[in-house]
């Protein structure tokens, strides 16, 4: 099978992971569940054309037929078999009820949908972390109230300037359907730069996410609902059996893509259960979000539809394991190459160890990746005025009447003497 | 005509001991 990363020619491609829902099986943190103590609930049930009926149910915790744990948020959702997480009922407890979603590494995420087993809250926020849980930022608010539940004008408009803003809806706080309904936010819906995602990085900020936290704020109330006669003066008038709110999510999804810049077609579990890309074109770290070292000749980047931006190595000539980035250089070369490699072995120098280091000249009959292609000058130490030679053709700097390349002989005309300062001195 | 090459025996290092190669 092919790499999806590469074209058959071996040139680099983007790739990007398959889209899944990233909360499928995953761990919910609920601040609510109910079940402990055993507790009972009423809701009402939608009838055709006929006024709603009241029915009640046990919760206990500690009977699987009865309870209503976290798990049931992101198990299979099959409508053969709907399994409900379900929170205490509210009259004993706070309206606030957080649902948190740590996906454990960065995804790009497309939406968050909940589908509920009770009525949709009338007020509810979704949040966002980027950094595990650290800190967060609002990603989207539902209220029939915006701007009393949450300061925020209903329904405002989206432009380049507030991309990165979370909105205010009254839609989706219907109270019907008294079950079932939804309510899903789609992170680009409606945002400008959505269609052109790859040169928004205002927007691929706002679509990564680690972790996403659910607060419902306010149940519907539902005691204005038309009921019939007998479950009416049950809901309102026997001791002990009120109206009952809750909060009750069948389905809890996110979906989207494990994050790798353009540069992974895959996420991989390590050993220890962490989630990582596994990166191509030269690129490491957990979202690929760096080059690996030695691949440093231009900045990194992310893979775009058409440039997949791979981290390019540094041309060292076989003569350095390590290099830098120098912006300077980046631009002075027409933004092609930036490495510079950093200690040159093999008697070399240069940015690219592409010449020799003083003391040592080129060996023309070796190439300059041969790790002899730098030769000692081997100057003559009476012979030679100084120890280094001409780079290219390896002639050291001869005292007066000394001749060869190392300064070794007396040049014609001229015989040795006894000094060292100066070796040969003219024949008279 | 190759000339012989430096005869390092030949020279007087009185004056310049800090110059004479060590095998020299």
């Amino acid at each position: 099978p092919t790499d999806p990363c590469y074209e058959e020619t071996g040139a680099a491609r983007r790739c990007i992971p398959e889209f899944i829902n990233a909360a499928f099986g995953q761990e919910v943190s609920v601040s609510s569940v109910c079940g402990r103590p055993v507790s009972r609930s009423c809701s009402l049930v939608e009838r055709d054309d006929r006024p709603a009926v009241r029915t009640c149910q046990i919760c206990d915790a500690s009977d699987p037929r009865n309870a209503h744990p976290a798990s049931y948020l992101t198990d299979l959702n099959s409508a053969h078999n709907l399994t409900c997480w379900q929170s205490e009922n509210l009259q004993s407890s706070p309206l606030n009820v957080t649902l948190t979603l740590s996906l454990g590494k960065k995804f790009e995420i497309t939406y968050v949908s909940l589908q509920f087993c009770s009525p949709r809250p009338e007020s509810l926020a979704i949040y966002k972390s980027m950094d595990y849980g650290r800190t967060w930022t609002p990603y989207q608010f539902y209220s029939s109230q915006c701007r009393r539940m949450y300061n925020r004008p209903n329904k405002a408009a989206i432009t380049k300037q507030n991309e990165q803003e979370a909105l205010c809806t009254d839609g989706h706080t219907d109270l019907y359907p008294l079950s079932g309904g939804l309510i899903a936010f789609s992170t680009l819906d409606g945002r400008p730069s959505g269609k052109d995602f790859d040169s928004s990085p205002v927007l691929q900020d706002w679509v990564t996410v680690t972790d996403i936290r659910v607060v419902f704020s306010r149940p519907q109330h539902t005691r204005a609902l038309p009921m019939s006669g007998r479950e009416s003066e049950d809901a309102l008038g026997a001791p002990g059996s009120l109206p009952t709110y809750y909060y009750a999510v069948g389905d809890f999804q996110v979906g989207g893509r494990c994050k790798c810049n353009g540069h992974a077609s895959r996420c991989v579990r390590e050993k220890d259960g962490k989630l990582l890309c596994e990166c191509k074109h030269n690129t490491e770290g957990p979202e690929c979000d760096r080059c690996k070292p030695f691949h440093y000749d231009r900045p990194w980047q992310r893979a775009t539809g058409k440039e997949a931006n791979e981290c390019l190595p540094c041309n060292c000539n076989l003569h350095a394991r390590r290099c830098r980035f120098n912006m300077e250089l980046y631009k002075l070369s027409g933004r092609k190459s930036g490495g510079v490699c950093m200690n040159c072995r093999h008697n070399t120098a240069g940015r690219h160890c592409h010449y020799c280091k003083e003391g040592f000249y080129r060996d023309m009959g070796k190439a300059i990746t041969h790790r002899r292609a730098c030769k000692a000058c081997d100057c003559h130490p009476v012979g030679a005025a100084g120890k280094t030679c001409n780079q290219t053709t390896g002639q050291c700097p001869c005292k007066d009447g000394v001749t060869g390349i190392t300064c070794n002989r007396c040049a014609k005309g001229y015989q040795q003497s006894r000094s060292p300062v100066a070796p040969c001195i003219k024949i008279p | 005509e190759v000339m012989p090459t430096l005869d390092m025996t030949l020279f007087d290092w009185t004056d310049y001991e800090d110059m004479k190669p060590a095998d020299s």
